[in-house]
């Protein structure tokens, strides 16, 4: 997980969550967890859709969560998954 | 601009809505105005059709929701997320949802209702999220304006890909899903630009094209003087089809697309109308040209070769409408841009030319270059 932090502190701990919720929600992966499947908590998994996300948006691609990455993030959108499934 | 897995789309032409829950934020009026403008841009660029109903099950059922609502996206209270929408199909596919925490408004404050919707709509045709930035399909939300709002090219072609074009209806022959061209610097005078409109406001005569309009006083032709339309008529901004005024009643009345606003003197009165309100069929899109002729107080709407007679007194569109123009106006040839009565007698503007019609006579009197109105 520290490897994600573009910067540590309480902030960067809200905008990991907030980034997992974003990413769970709007880049999920069709079959990514089997029931019962152990998958350790954020781990690549996360790191793949920060880079799908920053992609999409046409952001640097690093897999970090930096300022414009948070940015993006932090904006009023549609609900509907970027990625469909 | 991206489609769904399997391409989902509607296999029939004509589709209905229903809105079944409103939003204390907006009037209901400004809803169904909101939402009807945003399938509108839709339906110019496809051969679809959408019909309100106000009862039962329709194919896009639309809702403003809070929370957790029972379709497994729970909304999450202001921001965040404003709406989402299903791809077409049975039950809920099409179906469309507001998040109702949010501050839904017509204008640039809030969260403008017309702009989500008609991203949404986008959705419940069969569009995903695209990755072009200027598109109307990309995820975050970016105000765009109603009136005179053009799908983006990412947009059109998305959309069509799935439904193909929606073949172009009479009216102006102006591809209503390109962007209005933007002259760099604008050749004033230059006679091959024909006017969009021409009418009396007040004592003066107003000529509008694209993004600019001429004022001049009746009997000068000095001091003629352009302004942006937008200085005078932010609500217009450019490209004005139509315009026309009942000086007796003190009210012009503008026309752009299907819409129109009535103005008393420079001063709108309220958000824009249907043009349907006077009578048109559904498949007039457009308004080419109208002039109110004072004595038989009956207004002139000309769409593409034809034309309509409108009685202002009864307010209703004159039956045995529409006739040929070029039967009933000898000597007039070509596309009628714009229209004016002055003195009697009728000017139609075409393209570079200006006609002098004299309705007694039943011809035209005299032909001028158009621009000779602004000085040129």
């Amino acid at each position: 997980a520290p490897s994600l932090f573009a910067a540590t502190s309480r902030t960067s701990r809200n905008n990991y969550h907030l980034a997992q919720a974003y990413l769970e929600k709007f880049y999920p992966k069709k079959g990514e967890h089997q029931v019962g499947e152990m998958v350790a908590r954020g781990g690549n998994s996360m790191i793949r859709k920060i880079k799908e996300l920053q992609a999409f948006f046409g952001l640097q691609v690093t897999g970090k969560l930096d300022q414009q990455t948070m940015n993006v993030i932090k904006k009023p959108r549609c609900g509907v998954p970027d990625v469909a499934n | 601009y991206r489609l769904f897995p399997g391409e989902p789309k509607w296999k029939k032409n004509t589709l209905t809505y229903r809105i079944s829950k409103y939003t204390s934020s907006m009037s209901s009026a400004e809803v169904d105005k909101a939402v009807e403008m945003a399938l509108q841009a839709w339906s110019s660029a496809i051969p679809l059709n959408f019909v309100k109903v106000n009862l039962g099950e329709a194919d896009i059922m639309i809702s403003f929701e809070t929370g957790d609502h029972g379709d497994s996206y729970p909304f999450d209270g202001p921001r965040g997320t404003l709406a989402h929408a299903f791809a077409p199909g049975e039950g809920l596919g099409g179906d469309t949802h507001f998040d109702n925490a949010e501050k839904w408004t017509m204008g640039m404050n809030g969260f403008n209702l017309f702009t989500v919707a008609a991203h949404e709509f986008g959705h419940a045709l069969g569009l995903a999220h695209s990755t072009d930035p200027s598109a109307l399909m990309y995820p975050t939300y970016k105000y765009q304006h109603p009136y005179g709002f053009h799908l983006p090219k990412d947009d059109v072609k998305g959309i069509q890909a799935l439904y193909g074009p929606r073949k172009t209806l009479p009216g102006k022959p102006t591809m209503p899903h390109l962007p209005p061209k933007k002259p760099s610097n604008p050749d004033l005078c230059d006679s091959n630009s024909p006017f969009d409109a021409v009418t009396m406001l007040g004592k003066e005569l107003l000529f509008f094209r694209d993004r600019i309009f001429w004022r001049r006083q009746v009997h000068l032709t000095t001091g003629i003087r352009p302004s942006t339309i937008t200085s005078s008529f932010p609500q217009l901004m450019s490209n004005v089809d139509a315009a026309y005024e009942v000086a007796e009643r003190g009210a012009a009345y503008f026309f752009k697309g299907p819409h129109y606003w009535v103005t008393r003197g420079f001063q709108m009165q309220g958000p824009p109308r249907t043009i349907y309100d006077f009578g048109f069929p559904r498949y007039v899109q457009r308004i080419d040209a109208a002039v109110y002729l004072k004595e038989a107080q009956k207004t002139l709407f000309f769409v593409g070769n034809e034309y309509y007679s409108y009685d202002e007194r009864k307010r209703k569109m004159e039956k045995d409408y529409p006739k040929n123009i070029e039967e009933e106006f000898s000597g007039v040839n070509g596309q009628i841009d714009a229209a004016v009565e002055l003195n009697g007698y009728i000017y139609f503007f075409s393209g570079p030319k200006a006609y002098k019609y004299d309705t007694e006579k039943e011809d035209v009197v005299s032909v001028v270059k158009s621009s000779s109105w602004i000085g040129c």
